[in-house]
């Protein structure tokens, strides 16, 4: 099983649309997927349309009172499953605060599954707190969603060293796979500037990085406003609009991540 | 001197950009404006292509030692100057937790300024804390960019009810002027369905909400990469392009707020 966190401090750069629609892509390819939503923002569970009963069992409860992933995940697709966040997540952080081990509550309730799943999928929120801190020591591969601007640019670097913090910290092999474009214009020297800034800096990282060996991935996900539509149709861009250029960006993304894998 | 906040916590809105573009804008033409960055990525900081000494004052200084805004700023063009931000900001929050009156600092800082400036614009972080709250005490006009998307509509709520919370808590007559639909892309049936649904929401207010008599202006900020590239060079649109659509829409919105002032 690979546990990949979609990640970037930056809000709005397309973090939950990569990480729903990169999970169905996947999931249309044939592999069995599990969609994390950590975002107290709950926008990866809106997007694919879940309406949750009041007393449905969400990643909250995974984090506050023990439940077991499995409790909380519900079929969206075949082969994808979606384990839905709730707003009290956004106490989580402070409830975990006394808690034994609470960095580690995410990976220890994800073990179990790696029979069940080939993929895991985090959608993570705009922030490196704790909820964040387990999506990293859960996760083995971190992708990092970028918008090609020069605001987008600047918080890159300290998104770099968190990772390299809980590495540090908790001795994992944690690996960044590779940053992907999002809302990418094509034809605009901005975004052919940021291109080239980002592969320049990831190509000049030392061995002892996490980011040593991270790649811009080739696929770049183009600006569509279909992208941008989908969620109000509580589907993924392969149900709304399966013949778009989102779906063939995220098809195409899929299958680099999955020719990227390391041999198990 | 009208103090006017720019937030919504839903990150990559447009904030920092209208924040900068609309202080400009109004400077343009003939007010004395001051910029305030109070968001630790420091972006607007950035915007304008202020490089600060290692031992300059920021706002940081202003929140942890009682700084005065006038040590902090720093003339950016004719008639606007800027308070600049540090990423040190992120700690504030913590460091004024014990301090009495945590959420008035700012208001107490601007108060000797109302002769000294014609408009206050406040750029704020993505998020709820303490620095945001400051801006509400501070500020007793907010506006809210918004993307015309549907995952960016879904925190509107929460933050008129922050709002709301933060008005009937500091007793104060705070009042939401209006919604900005930033980044807009005419022809799309979701930017027109974003619009009918938020002047839905504002035209069914109470009297008693502060967001009663808020409007969706008129002014839409179109999607223009120029609004993006003009960061990179350290410029406001109106150094960086002035015939532009973003120099443009900006200066419409500029009018448009002011015209919109209560007399004094
Ligand atoms: N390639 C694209 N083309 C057009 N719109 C897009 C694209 N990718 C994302 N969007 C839209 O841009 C907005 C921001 O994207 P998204 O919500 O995925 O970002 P995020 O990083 O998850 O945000 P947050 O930090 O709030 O979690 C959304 O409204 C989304 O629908
Ligand atoms: N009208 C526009 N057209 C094109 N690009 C825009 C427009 N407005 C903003 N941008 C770009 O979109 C990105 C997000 O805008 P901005 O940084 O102003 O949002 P924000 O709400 O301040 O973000 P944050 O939540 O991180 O503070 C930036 O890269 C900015 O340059
Ligand atoms: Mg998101
Ligand atoms: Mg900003």
């Amino acid at each position: 099983m690979r546990a990949i966190a979609v990640l970037n401090q930056k809000g709005g750069v397309g973090k939950t649309t990569t990480a729903v629609n990169l999970a169905a892509a996947l999931a249309r390819d044939g592999q069995r997927v599990l969609l994390l939503d950590l975002d107290p923002q709950g926008h990866a569970t809106l997007h694919v349309g879940l309406e949750l009963p009041e007393d449905a069992l969400t990643v909250y409860d995974v984090f506050v009172r023990g439940a077991a992933i499995a409790e909380t995940a519900r079929m969206v697709t075949d082969r994808m499953a979606i384990a839905p966040a709730h707003i009290d997540l956004v106490g989580a952080e402070v409830e975990l605060c006394d808690q034994e081990n609470r960095e580690h509550v995410l990976a220890r309730t994800l073990g179990p599954y790696a029979e069940h799943f080939d993929y895991v999928i985090i959608d993570c929120a705009p922030s490196l707190g704790l909820l964040t801190i387990n999506a990293l020591t859960a996760a083995r591969e971190v992708i990092i969603p970028l918008q090609p601007h020069f605001l987008a640019l600047q918080g890159l670097g300290r998104l770099l060293q968190t990772t390299a913090g809980v590495r540090a910290a908790f001795a994992s092999d944690l690996r960044i796979l590779g940053v992907v474009m999002c809302m990418f214009e094509r034809g605009t020297k901005l975004g052919q500037e940021v291109v080239r800034d980002v592969q320049g800096f990831l190509a000049a990282a030392d061995a002892a990085d996490p980011w040593y060996g991270a790649v811009v991935f080739e696929t770049q996900i183009r600006r569509n406003i279909k992208l941008a539509e989908a969620p109000s149709f509580g589907k993924t861009i392969f149900d709304y609009a399966p013949v778009s250029h989102g779906a063939e960006d995220y098809l195409a993304l899929a299958r680099e991540i999955h020719a990227a894998r390391v041999p198990a």
